[in-house]
């Protein structure tokens, strides 16, 4: 289950509020996934006391657009903590979806990538097995296609420790790389924080979905979590 | 594959923070975590200066616990303003448990409004096993007891208070600038290490 709260001193509207945290959370805690599980008591809640002396922000206020950027942004640390702790998780995967036609089909591409148990177990096996990835992206539940292009798709894994290349191309304009330097793919594999990006090259939107690996420890601790 | 044990708990969790102006923060072991732990944590709005403002986004389960229920009703009976209390308990989820568990709901957020002299003021959020009956006793007993304060130790075994499986508490603060120069803080509390894909609304 995920529970949490966001507090604040500063005094905002009631309908800033609400704005704020739906904009957020829809960045953020809906942007996580560990297991593919959703609970029956997820609860994000917020409250602004109004403590600091200054005016209300409400939607219109100035200082608005950049409460909520770091309300966004926050929220986002925030719900990373809990995919960084998955149950035996031994990995923090960002998938990011880029170059969407709309946000919402990025979400579902990054999401089903995300709660993908082929992809999860190849990433704990450090396994740079592209096909898995690609498959839940042909697999994925979008309104309609107009994201997807076969002929457009590109794949790879980026290191975000600083090492270079940085990128490793898997799939480009969807066809397999037939190059790909296995010994960098290792390395990258390796690491605790790594990512993939999906580009589909047909729009400009894109979403950041973040994950962890599969591992035996995860059903270790799951097998007798009520006995 | 083994692997190297990453310390999270140094790694992720705070040693100092800088909290909001007037919330104050309290946490108890009531005897429902059968190890001891913290279970049971209360967070409160002591600013009368002001009405405070609050929202939430809850899960989109069809089978939504008895608090999820509860906190909504109080958010939407109170429109969203004048929300001061936040309980929150850890080790049952009072999922599943129809009439009884949302009695019990209601029961818990009257209790922390009667200690806290709120009226109806309070949301309720629980977390452990599904399909369990709230150790209703062990908890009016704890929000009975419950002290508060809003030093970091409060603040770091608030997050502690409502963890299951985790294997560190989660608890981040910040501060930021509004265009006139006034510093506003945000804190955040969460918890989660496993029946994680949540789609709040």
């Amino acid at each position: 289950t995920l529970l949490g709260y966001l507090v604040t001193d500063l005094p905002i509207s009631s309908r800033g509020i609400k704005k704020i945290l739906s904009f957020a959370g829809e960045r953020s805690f809906n942007c996580i996934s560990v297991d593919g599980d959703m609970s029956t008591n997820d609860t994000i809640c917020m409250i602004a006391n109004g403590a600091v002396e200054t005016d209300v922000v409400d939607v219109d206020s100035p200082d608005f657009e950049d409460v909520c950027k770091n309300v966004t942004s926050f929220a986002q640390q925030l719900a990373q903590l809990v995919v960084r702790d998955g149950e035996g998780a031994t990995k923090f995967v960002t998938v990011r979806v880029t170059k969407s036609k709309t946000f919402e089909d990025a979400k579902i591409i990054a999401e089903t990538i995300s709660n993908s148990s082929l992809v999860k177990t190849a990433l704990y096996g450090e396994d740079a097995n592209w096909g898995r990835i690609l498959c839940a992206v042909g697999y994925s539940k979008t309104e309609n296609y107009d994201s997807l292009d076969e002929n457009k798709l590109n794949v790879k894994f980026v290191a975000t420790d600083g090492s270079t290349p940085s990128e490793l191309p898997l799939l480009i304009n969807g066809v397999p790389n037939l190059d790909v330097d296995e010994a960098r793919a290792s390395e990258i594999l390796a690491l605790n924080d790594l990512e993939i990006v999906v580009e589909l090259n047909t729009g400009e939107e894109e979403c950041n979905f973040w994950t962890c690996d599969l591992t035996h420890e995860y059903v270790t601790i799951n097998g007798d979590y009520r006995s | 594959k083994a692997k190297a044990p990453i310390d999270k708990y140094s790694l992720y969790v705070p040693k100092t923070g800088v909290f909001p102006k007037k919330f104050e923060v309290g946490s108890i072991a009531t005897g429902v975590k059968k190890n001891g732990n913290l279970d049971l944590g209360i967070i409160v709005n002591r600013n009368t200066s002001r009405k405070s403002t609050s929202s939430a986004v809850f899960t989109t389960n069809r089978f939504k616990a008895a608090p999820v229920l509860k906190s909504k009703e109080v958010l939407e009976s109170n429109n969203y303003e004048g929300v001061n209390a936040i309980v929150v308990n850890s080790g049952c989820a009072n999922s599943m448990t129809g009439e009884v568990g949302m009695r019990d709901a209601e029961k818990m957020c009257d209790l922390v409004n009667n200690k806290l002299h709120l009226d109806n003021q309070t949301l309720i959020m629980s977390t452990g096993v599904i399909g369990q009956k709230l150790q209703m006793e062990k908890i009016a007993n704890g929000i009975d007891k419950i002290k508060f304060g809003s030093g970091f130790e409060d603040w770091l075994n608030m997050a502690k208070s409502i963890c299951t499986t985790d294997t560190f508490p989660k608890l981040i603060s910040s501060q930021f600038k509004l265009q006139n120069g006034k510093v506003y803080t945000l804190t955040g509390i969460s918890k989660g290490a496993g029946m994680i894909c949540p789609n709040m609304a």
